[in-house]
């Protein structure tokens, strides 16, 4: 049974710079008094659903998710604004 | 500029496109970037009305170069591996335009490094107006998957995607079509009828098509992938699969040819002919095969019959062939796959899947194919 491995904080890194990149992880400004999903999880869940991977809104769940950011890729479509 | 692609879907509106190929990668020549991106672009214009031409100065609808890290856009590369390339969604300027990642290993045909015509093909997908598709065999798939250029046909998923923005292509022989565009199978489909099943290092592996499903005990979805994606040079729509335990590989099987892998590798000396466990010259492929963890014993079933392979002795079993319904009460017909799975023996017959407690041979219950793939 793979040994579930404990998420680095380069893991986090990581993550957060893959969901900004591939799916619009927006910096959140302004106060954050609001309790409520993270965004960083809400994305991560949104990459999950994307990829058929189990939702959990975090990396910790099992290597899947880290394993599908890993991959080789390609960019979203730009747009020129 | 996030929003813009959410409230409009880009499309050129003119069917004919040109495109200049502004630089070079070193690492293939120019003869085989000139063919690989024209081959890419054919791609889409076989299945619309879509016509390119290339121009060589001036400014192109497309304009395709090779850059590294910031190249001149808001979007910088990352060094290789990562990201490998993206485009620009169709608009007057940059859009349309193509831009590789010179820091990746681009090659003409072979699997080290990224195939410049399947990382090219995917682009002009964006190009031309198209987003990423969440269907794991789709070419608009965001995940780089390795393809024979020469026998790559664009998936139908891609093919429904583009003509929805530009129609079909008017030019198209319809006497003679061209392949039929591969989808990509549903774990859910009541008709699923299962290639091979195996397990691998606790994992269990589901095979259609060039595709397999991974489940594992923590997963509650299962991964749907190709096996290419896996195994680079695994054969696809296999006949049989199973892990040896004794060896810790995964075989599989294809006609009268076995592969074997430790993990992602080959094994050396691996595909060897099925005639190597000592099957008879007659047998031309086998349907299913099944290891048994608890006699050390591989059976391979062939027709409404089947095998004993002593996976210790390297022999075949005396005393076989034997005839399925021998051991397997019911089973006279021929089998699509076969494993064990928590010390119950499942074999596949069809859409069905038949649980047996292979010591007594009794047959417990008549299961759907797709009962271990959590629908």
């Amino acid at each position: 049974v793979p040994i579930p491995q404990e998420v680095t904080v380069e893991d986090e890194y990581f993550a957060e710079s893959y969901l900004k990149n591939f799916f619009n992880l927006t910096e959140e400004t302004g106060p954050t008094i609001r309790r409520g999903i993270s965004p960083v999880s809400k994305k991560l869940s949104e990459m999950q659903r994307f990829f058929g991977l189990k939702i959990t809104g975090t990396l910790t769940a099992d290597l899947a998710t880290r394993e599908k950011m890993k991959k080789p890729r390609f960019g979203v479509s730009r747009h020129q604004c | 500029c996030q929003f813009l692609h959410i409230w409009n879907n880009p499309k050129w509106e003119k069917n004919s496109l040109t495109y200049m190929i502004e630089n070079y990668t070193p690492d293939m020549s120019t003869s085989e970037v000139d063919d690989s991106i024209e081959k890419a672009l054919q791609v889409w214009a076989d299945v619309t009305p879509l016509r390119f031409t290339r121009i060589y100065s001036g400014t192109a609808d497309i304009m395709i170069s090779f850059g590294s890290k910031s190249h001149g856009d808001f979007y910088p590369f990352d060094g290789p591996d990562g990201i490998l390339a993206h485009a620009f969604a169709p608009a007057p300027g940059l859009g349309g335009d193509a831009h590789f990642d010179e820091d990746e290993t681009f090659t003409f045909r072979s699997n080290t490094g990224y195939v410049l015509f399947m990382v090219a093909a995917h682009e002009f997908g964006h190009s031309l107006g198209l987003s990423h598709s969440n269907d794991p065999g789709a070419l608009m798939y965001p995940v780089y998957t390795y393809s024979n250029p020469d026998t790559f046909v664009l998936p139908r998923d891609d093919v429904n995607g583009i003509q929805s923005l530009y129609g079909p292509n008017p030019d198209k022989d319809p006497v003679q079509p061209g392949p039929e565009p591969p989808t990509t199978p549903n774990s859910c489909d009541s008709a699923l009828v299962l290639d091979a099943v195996s397990t691998l290092r606790g994992e269990m592996i589901f095979f259609k098509d060039s595709f397999f499903w991974r489940s594992y005990p923590q997963s509650t979805t299962p991964q749907q992938s190709l096996i290419t994606n896996f195994w680079p040079n695994a054969p696809i729509n296999i006949d049989a699969a199973y892990e040896s335990q004794y060896s810790d590989n995964i075989l599989l099987f294809k006609g009268r040819r076995v592969w074997a892998f430790s993990g992602y590798d080959l094994v050396r000396g691996y595909p060897k002919s099925i005639s190597s466990f000592g099957l008879p010259e007659s047998v031309s492929k086998i349907d299913a095969a099944l290891y048994d963890v608890e006699s050390g014993k591989t059976l391979f079933f062939v027709g409404s019959s089947y095998y004993s392979y002593d996976e210790a002795k390297k022999t075949m079993d005396q005393g076989f062939p034997k005839r399925s319904d021998e051991t397997f009460t019911g089973l006279t017909s021929k089998v699509t796959a076969a494993f064990q799975y928590k010390g119950y023996t499942y074999i596949n017959r069809g859409q069905h899947m038949l649980k047996y407690n292979l010591r007594t041979g009794s047959l417990l219950r008549v299961l759907r194919t797709s009962y271990l793939l959590q629908c």
